[in-house]
């Protein structure tokens, strides 16, 4: 999966790939005070394709909001809510909202699923269907937060630490390996980092093709931009 | 004073019966009473907030609570024992007091207690401060945010100045033309009242309405006659304080050297609000002075190789230059400070500067070195190295991600100050602001003497500069306690020729000066020598050597603790009463220090309200998908 960091204040983005052995869950969002946990689980192709790169995606996510009480499961499949001792679930299949007292799901058929969790956060999940006789590609999910402001300062995961917005310079621009790429130097966190200047698609609007967004491109599956590395964020269970 | 307020609005009532807020001000140094009176008209207990904000050069020195005829006293402990009692507190779910940073010039503290059903409480806050002089005044700044309007609201200060009262202005931003005519002012030669206490009805916003119109900043500005050169020494109870800011100096011409971040970082707003100001700053420069740019990412871009004297062709060509900065690039603060000081060395040595001037260097930059030298003691090393005590560094760090405390170290290692500069849409204001304090030197070089064998324990006597509007405080305790008359001595480089006085003091008889005045607070010199030491001890505590930095921090220490300070090594300690079922938790007010205000800083931007948040056009996202 690609992650993106969207920084409108500075005109810019930062993004990278995190890659790992399909079925590993990551985290990517604890916040330990607001109690709102999201995790994710990739899974790969299904087979090697021909240029012999294994893929990972998103496949299902675990959400829970201590707090609130609440609990959501969400695959490729179906989505399931649990709130206190009530279980509801939604098929991607139907245009749906539910509106419980902290939490309202709205389901656009096949598409997509907007979540907002009362006075703390607000996300959309993608759905992207894929052909089901594709002979490599599997449905997959794509997981956005729209509004982080009530989430804490202690907030982290992959995505999390970047809540808190993220100080870098990049200078020293350079021909890359690509005519169209270049590279440069970004110092981050401390680091000295290659980066290449590349772009990476937002599907919100456009849920098929996407929307290409330049951004820097950290290599290494954001070694360097990332606080420790990808494996620092593997979960054993999806809650 | 956000004064009291309920949790919850659903439940229980709050009646708000008086907030009042008394400073009193003797020879500069403030004493500040704030105290708000509420009832908890609820048929249950609740919690009742007090939540005030206070100048952040301030020192709390009191804070007690009365409930139900039982008065609840602070105390001041050490910072790391106060700290065992406050974890415990948190830990078990409790609020404790705190003060957290509130913008440019406040910090906010803030408590709250459980009061029983048809109970009162009474908080006291006290805090005290030296007053600054800053463009030519003195500012007492009380910030009132009152929820609803107060059956008795008053603002009262007190000021006495022994020198006279040049003149006092009183203004608040939240006066209408209904409420301007109840500032009532009165001023004698030595001493001031001013006060402000509108009704009940006159708070409302409109007749019957809940609101209050009393929101914002309450504001005092004066100054003090200045007739003797030598300034103005008064001994008090066995202590000497000295004010020195003689009248009629010319200023003394100056070369600075501007070193502009312009790396990557500095983008956007940070490098638009470095234009305007230096674009202002360009407008009111002084002829005589000469004047300089370095621009730096990781690489060093001198305007010219020389500075400039300010003539009006240099200021056109220096102007156009300004509108051309653009951001990119690394950060290499090293070289290009350095670089600074070279060109002002160089300069001064070909004598293609006036003699007799001052050399200053004025670094802007949101820091995060990374390009050259970019280990931060060895930058503070080679610097200090460079200027060798032989001209003064100010920085001005933009942002909250600026590490402020790499700018404070090295600016007070080389006789200037650091200044946050906050990416409000006043930064351009705040940096013109700062400038024009340092703008007009007067003297330098100056020491003020006094005979070694009759004073003890005195305040910093030398200042590389005393700039116009400003004001240099020294003071002292007295070796033999019945002296009343002792020599003084100043002496500086003024831009003509040295400026050298001396004089006799005595001590001031306060009941012939205020004959009427049965108390007004005190020890009030001892305690402005003891702010003043403590305040230039932290500093030490920060720039000396790890010898120096050590007994720096235990004397602060020592001495907040004797004099009831709440600075950044103590806490202020009050036991909470609980409820009958809970055990006694303990409150703590703290002291920031200017790295966690800045810390705080950076968490409070999350908890914008969301109203506030519309205000940004662009909300980032955070999202991970696949291609």
């Amino acid at each position: 999966p690609h992650f993106m960091i969207e920084l409108p204040d500075r005109n810019d983005s930062l993004c990278f790939n995190i890659n790992d052995k399909p079925g590993t869950i990551f985290t990517l969002v604890r916040d330990t005070e607001t109690g709102i946990l999201v995790n994710g689980q990739i899974i790969g192709d299904k087979k090697i394709p021909p240029n012999g790169r294994i893929n990972t995606y998103f496949w299902r996510f675990g959400i829970i909001h201590q707090a609130l009480g609440v609990r959501l499961e969400v695959s490729t499949r179906d989505i399931s809510v649990f709130q206190d001792s009530n279980r509801a679930k939604l098929l991607w299949s139907d245009s749906a909202s539910l509106k419980a007292p902290n939490v309202d799901l709205v389901v656009s058929k096949d598409r997509s699923l907007t979540v907002t969790l009362k006075d703390s956060v607000k996300f959309v999940i993608l759905l992207h269907k894929v052909w089901k006789k594709h002979p490599y590609h599997q449905d997959y999910l794509g997981f956005y937060t729209l509004d982080t402001h009530l989430l804490s300062p202690s907030v982290h995961g992959l995505l999390g630490q970047f809540y808190h917005g993220i100080d870098y310079e990049v200078t020293d621009l350079r021909p890359g390996e690509v005519l169209e790429k270049p590279d440069a130097t970004m110092f981050v966190k401390g680091h000295q980092l290659n980066v290449t200047r590349g772009w990476q698609r937002d599907f919100r609007r456009d849920v098929k093709n996407g929307e290409n967004i330049p951004c820097w491109f950290i290599h290494n599956n954001g070694t360097g931009l990332i606080d420790g590395d990808e494996r620092d964020y593997i979960v054993s269970g999806l809650f | 004073v956000r004064s009291v307020q309920k949790r919850s609005t659903d439940t229980g009532k709050v009646e708000v019966h008086s907030v009042t807020v008394d400073c009193t001000v003797t020879s500069r140094f403030a004493h500040t009473v704030m105290t708000s009176v509420a009832l908890n008209r609820a048929n249950t207990s609740q919690e009742i907030f007090f939540d005030v904000e206070l100048p952040k050069t301030a020192f709390i020195t009191n804070f007690s609570m009365e409930i139900e005829g039982q008065v609840y006293v602070g105390e001041v402990k050490e910072k790391e024992k106060a700290k065992q009692q406050y974890e415990k507190a948190v830990s078990s779910g409790q609020t404790a007091g705190l003060v957290k940073a509130s913008g440019r010039k406040m910090e906010k503290f803030s408590v709250s207690v459980n009061v029983a059903a048809s109970s009162n409480v009474t908080f006291i806050l006290t805090y005290e401060e030296l007053l600054q002089r800053k463009m030519g005044k003195y500012e007492i700044l009380t910030r009132v945010k009152p929820k609803e309007p107060v059956q008795e609201f008053k603002i009262v200060a007190d000021i006495y100045e022994p020198q006279g009262i040049a003149f006092v202005d009183a203004h608040a931003t939240f006066l209408s033309n209904d409420l301007l005519p109840l500032v009532e002012k009165t001023v004698t030669d030595k001493k001031a009242h001013i006060s402000f206490s509108p009704t009940l009805e006159q708070q409302r916003k409109c007749p019957g309405c809940d609101g209050t119109l009393i929101d914002g900043d309450f504001l005092i500005n004066y100054d003090v006659n200045r007739a003797q050169s030598l300034g103005d020494i008064q001994v008090v109870n066995g202590y000497f304080v000295h004010f020195f800011a003689p009248p009629d100096l010319p200023r003394v011409p100056k070369n600075v050297v501007f070193v502009i971040d312009k790396s990557g970082s500095m983008g956007g707003r940070k490098i638009a609000q470095t234009r305007e100001a230096l674009l202002a700053i360009l407008n009111d420069i002084h002829e005589e002075d000469h004047f300089g740019f370095v621009e730096f990412d990781d690489k060093i871009v001198p305007w010219k190789e020389s500075l400039s004297k300010a003539t009006t062709e240099n200021v056109a060509e220096a102007i156009a230059y300004v509108k051309r900065i653009v951001d990119v690039g690394g950060t290499d603060i090293n070289a290009a400070v350095l670089k600074g000081v070279d060109m002002l060395i160089k300069d001064k040595q070909a004598n293609r500067l006036p003699e007799r001037s001052v050399d200053m260097i004025i670094l802007l930059t949101d820091g995060m070195p990374n390009s050259g030298e970019s280990h931060l003691p060895k930058i503070q090393e080679n610097v200090r190295s460079a200027i060798g005590g032989n001209m003064s560094l100010y920085c001005l760090g933009f942002g909250n991600n600026v590490d402020y405390a790499f700018l404070d170290v090295m600016s007070k290692q080389n006789n200037g100050v650091a200044r946050r500069i906050y990416e409000a849409s006043d930064a351009a204001l705040q940096l013109q602001g700062f400038y024009d304090e340092v703008a007009s030197p007067l003297l330098s070089e100056v020491d003020l003497r006094y005979p070694d064998n009759t004073v003890e324990f005195v305040t910093t006597n030398h200042f590389s500069q005393l700039f116009n509007g400003s004001e240099i405080v020294v003071a002292g305790r007295l070796a033999d306690n019945d002296l009343d008359n002792f020599l003084v001595e100043v002496y500086g480089q003024g831009p003509e020729e040295d400026f050298q006085v001396q004089g006799q003091a005595s001590a001031i008889n306060w009941n012939v000066v205020y004959p009427d005045e049965e108390y007004i607070f005190g020890d009030f010199t001892e305690r402005l020598w003891a702010y003043l030491t403590i305040q230039q001890l932290l500093e030490k505590s920060k720039t000396g050597s790890s010898d120096e930095k050590g007994n720096a921090t235990a004397k602060a220490l020592d001495m907040s603790l004797r004099y009831s300070f709440v600075t950044p090594l103590t806490s202020m300690v009050v036991i909470k009463p609980e409820t009958e079922d809970s055990t006694e938790a303990p409150l703590i007010a703290n002291k920031l220090t200017e790295e966690q205000r800045q810390q705080a800083e950076r968490v409070s931007y999350r908890y914008h309200s969301p109203q506030q948040r519309t205000h940004y056009q662009a909300t980032p996202t955070y999202f991970v998908d696949g291609d």
